[in-house]
């Protein structure tokens, strides 16, 4: 539906809540990762701290060089290493309150956003998915 | 810098050449294409076959999925398997001479899109990135 204020919109009313995003811990092993990966056919969520903040990122793409050993793959490593020693902790994030225009400029580098409150937990992400949806219907009007 | 006429600019404009797209060719194993995957970085590539057409679209996901077997993952199948065997055929394509709002309304739903001549070559490949760049100078201006 059009959304004559998009660029007044805070980030809370886009975002997918943190109870629909697939995440994993940074204590979890890698091959619970790369299940959660798998099983849910996303390439990359975010990890998570017990406080429920946002440590980093994880990707199959990092799992899969973690366990690439000189003799080729080493399986072993994925039950032996843990999500925090491979993840990416270059994290792109917003506030729940932010408006719309700083997300968009943060899509061009990043397929998804980690939202959140005022404390610093995590409470959702904003998609590129969602971002291009509401321009297209700003500009079918 | 600003594109006044961003929907009236043609997709080949926009793209991504050919050459400086990562692809693989369905004949290759999956242990090719995850080699290549993993050392591009990018998720998800075209599959190409050898007259130059766009046959799929492989990512790390499915061969991770191929190579999981009943009692773990099996890695000699890396090498068995071929792309074509497990690669995605559902593949968003635009001509090279197709206007703006097309390829962004497809972006909504796919991360790049596979952009082909009229002679339904293999030409090059628009992004969610390049998409969503153009849009936000539309905006700054
Ligand atoms: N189950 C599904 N149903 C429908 N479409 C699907 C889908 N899985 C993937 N896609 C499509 O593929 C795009 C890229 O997904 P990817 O997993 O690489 O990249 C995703 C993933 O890394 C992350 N993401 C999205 N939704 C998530 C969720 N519920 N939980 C965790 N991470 C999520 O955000 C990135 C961008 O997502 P976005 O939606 O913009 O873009 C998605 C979406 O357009
Ligand atoms: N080497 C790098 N340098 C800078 N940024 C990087 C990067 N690798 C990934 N990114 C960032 O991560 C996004 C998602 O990349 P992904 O590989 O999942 O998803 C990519 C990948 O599947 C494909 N793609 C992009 N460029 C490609 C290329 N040169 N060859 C093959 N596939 C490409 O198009 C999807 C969307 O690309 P997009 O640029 O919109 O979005 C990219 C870009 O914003």
């Amino acid at each position: 539906s059009y959304n004559a204020d998009l660029f007044q919109t805070e980030t809370r009313k886009l975002m997918i809540p943190a109870a629909d995003v697939a995440c994993v811990n940074g204590h979890n092993s890698l091959e619970h990762a790369l299940l959660i990966l798998t099983q849910s056919g996303y390439t990359a969520i975010p990890v998570l701290d017990r406080a429920g903040a946002v440590k980093g990122i994880i990707n199959s793409t990092l799992i899969i060089k973690a366990i690439l050993g000189i003799s080729g793959y080493e399986i072993e490593r994925l039950s032996e290493q843990k999500v925090e020693q491979v993840m990416s902790v270059d994290v792109p994030k917003v506030k729940e309150s932010q408006l719309f225009l700083r997300p968009f400029e943060l899509s061009i580098t990043w397929p998804f956003l980690c939202v959140e409150d005022d404390a610093g937990k995590f409470v959702g992400i904003l998609t590129r998915r969602t971002i291009l949806a509401q321009l297209y219907q700003y500009f079918r009007r």
